[in-house]
């Protein structure tokens, strides 16, 4: 038996993915489709923890409400998707 | 269902829409069809009509664009954010914007129209034979002027039915050309090209001159991609070319090598590596259909539901026979009321004394008895399909079980054979051949040794001579830790071990002792390097080791190697 093979990741020129880390990708997620920016009941808008947007995202999509970058919730971010935000904001 | 607030809708029921252009991936006739059919979902259930207008502002004006298409949100390049739209309102709001850098089509892979030929603009039909050859993209064999063609049945040999696929050779689209052919060379700003072009564009479409001369006669057109042409990277629209070298490896076939996404690539020239010129493979695409229809809801003034079967849910899934899901009918009815009118009526069947209408009778297949065997092997019937196995995204387990790959999917299970040039079987019942199984399974073997088959499901197995199983029995008494939630893959390694996996640890059973062997668990990433670690299924097939991820499977050799990437759809045996 071989060694086995380590895979090399490529940057392809124009590729949007640029091997982002999955915090990269969940924090850019959480922004792009409203889970970090919330309107109160006031009407002031405000950040809100990653945990909290993530669990706003597990409840939105079905997911266990963890808190966590978890598995699903990662498989889910991942995931071909309308660009319209979740969250009215 | 969630409207947008102020509960944004509008004010008039006859809503038009206009398509300001289209895309190179499907025929105008298919995206215009599509579209309209996209509206019907929306006007079936609500008093809303629409009608489409050729010029002028619409409510609602679709477009096909790349990245930064003119409005503040860019799409990603292929897959991710697939569309946008707009709630209701003056200017942009009510406008859908579709990401032109995805691979448009009706949802189950190249819906390819025919133009010319003798087939009445019938769509192509693949896999086509022609001349004893198997064919599952347009070709140009059989021709000298390099026309890309396919044939429309299954056979073009027996029926001689054929067309022509779209290409620039053929015509043109939108442009000022009015659909005219490409004429090759042409000069542009004084440079002579060969093939179609994006220079001199910024919203990287194809196009070509209609005349010898664009500088001369500034007649030009978009041009259509040729089914075989890759999708986005930097060299949209060309084909891939075979056998290409890759940091220093040659490829003949696409593969994910380079990319840890799993999207299968070629390049487009012979060395990557010289070149870096490349295309992501064509795939089964996105029904342009059901993301039409679900930006539409957007555009009359929905936002996202978190019911999973809405079309209103913002991520995208393939349906074959699709219907809207209550929430969807509720939400829109919120905003507008219930159609009014009477509802359509099915036709009935006209009946007539001499040709009464009988009801369809089931018909029982006769069967004759085999005169070479006393023994009969049970025969097991294929259902009714309650899905399409060519469109399941993730099966529940796939294994080999006497010499067929089996896939099972919520109860259901499908075979195919490696080679055989014919469509799957199935769907079977899972409880008519396993009674007492559960619906939902994680993974399962054969015994190579007893031809047992071994079923898991999360902390249960079970075991089965022919229809006789022994189990439910808890996997500790395997040796499995008791904190396992699952067995999501198993490899049979010679005649009496088997690998079985969870997560990113896999253990190695004596299926001789029914024991886990010591020295175990192992982390996968020690053992097999460059399959992913989130494999939900991992099965042996002919000698192969099977690691599957969603769509997408790795194949490793024995020597522990990877040497395919492709789609679990391709062992189905799917079109």
């Amino acid at each position: 038996w071989c060694h086995p093979i380590k895979p090399k990741f490529v940057v392809f020129p124009g590729d949007v993915l640029k091997n982002m880390t999955d915090t990269d990708l969940a924090q850019s997620y959480l922004k792009r489709f409203g889970y970090m920016e919330i309107l109160d009941k006031s009407g002031h808008q405000g950040s809100v923890s990653t945990s909290k947007a993530l669990k706003r995202l597990q409840n939105q999509l079905g997911l266990k409400e963890t808190g966590h970058l978890d598995q699903s919730t990662m498989e889910a971010m991942k995931k071909p998707r309308c660009g319209v935000p979740d969250v009215r904001n | 269902y969630q409207t947008f607030e102020g509960d944004l809708k509008w004010d008039h029921n006859d809503v038009t829409y206009r398509i300001l252009n289209y895309s190179p991936d499907l025929d105008a006739s298919i995206i215009d069809d599509a579209f309209a059919r996209a509206f019907n979902v929306w006007s079936d259930v609500t008093p809303l009509t629409f009608t489409r207008l050729y010029d002028g502002t619409a409510d609602i004006m679709i477009s096909f664009g790349k990245k930064n298409h003119g409005d503040p949100y860019p799409f990603d390049g292929k897959d991710g954010l697939l569309a946008h739209a707009y709630p209701p309102g003056e200017g942009i709001q009510g406008d859908a914007h579709f990401d032109d850098d995805e691979y448009w089509t009706l949802g189950s892979g190249p819906a390819i129209k025919t133009y010319y030929g003798n087939a009445d603009g019938a769509m192509c039909h693949f896999p086509f034979q022609f001349e004893g050859k198997s064919y599952s993209t347009c070709t140009s064999e059989g021709r000298d002027d390099g026309l890309p063609w396919c044939a429309t049945t299954a056979d073009y040999g027996k029926d001689k039915k054929y067309g022509f696929c779209p290409s620039e050779l053929l015509f043109t689209y939108d442009g000022n050309s009015d659909g005219a052919a490409c004429v090759f060379p042409f000069v542009f700003e004084g440079k002579t090209y060969t093939s179609c072009t994006t220079d001199g564009r910024n919203d990287e479409y194809r196009w070509c001159a209609t005349t010898a001369s664009f500088d001369q006669d500034k007649k030009y057109g978009f041009c259509p991609n040729r089914d075989t042409a890759v999708i986005g990277g930097n060299s949209e629209g060309d084909p891939c070319h075979f056998p290409f070298t890759f940091l220093g490896k040659t490829y003949s076939s696409c593969t994910s090598e380079g990319r840890s996404d799993g999207k299968l690539w070629c390049a487009t020239t012979s060395s990557y590596d010289k070149d870096n010129k490349w295309g992501f493979c064509p795939d089964k695409g996105y029904s342009l259909f059901l993301v039409a229809a679900h930006e539409f809801g957007h555009a009359l003034g929905l936002e996202h539901s978190n019911i999973q079967d809405a079309l209103m849910y913002p991520m995208y899934k393939y349906i074959a026979d699709f219907s809207l899901n209550q929430d969807d009918i509720d939400g829109i009815q919120y905003l507008y009321g219930p159609k009014t009118g009477p509802k359509p009526t099915p036709p009935k069947p006209s009946t007539t004394t001499s040709s009464p209408a009988t009801k369809p009778t089931k018909q029982t297949p006769k069967t004759t008895p085999s005169s070479r065997s006393t023994t009969t092997a049970p025969v097991y019937t294929p259902v009714e399909p309650s899905v399409d196995p060519c469109s399941v995204d993730k099966f529940d387990l796939i294994t080999e079980i006497q010499g067929e790959l089996h896939f099972f999917k919520d109860g259901y299970y499908w075979k195919s054979v490696s080679g055989a040039n014919e469509d799957r079987k199935g769907p079977f019942l899972v409880s008519e051949r396993w009674p007492n199984l559960p619906t939902k399974l994680d993974t399962a073997f054969e015994d190579p040794l007893t031809n047992k088959v071994y079923f898991f499901t999360g902390t249960q197995f079970w075991v089965f001579t022919g229809q006789d199983a022994m189990g439910p029995r808890r996997i500790e008494k395997l040796g499995l830790p008791d904190s396992l939630k699952k067995v999501e893959g198993a490899l049979q390694r010679g005649k009496a071990k088997v690998l079985l996996f969870s997560g990113e640890e896999y253990w190695r059973l004596d299926l001789k002792t029914q024991q886990i062997d010591k020295g175990y668990p192992r982390h996968i990433d020690m053992t097999f390097g460059g399959v992913p670690m989130d494999a939900h299924d991992v099965f042996l097939y002919n000698g192969h080791y099977y690691f599957c991820r969603d769509v997408y499977y790795w194949r490793m050799t024995s020597r522990r190697q990877v040497d395919r990437v492709g789609y679990v759809y391709e062992l189905l045996n799917c079109p």
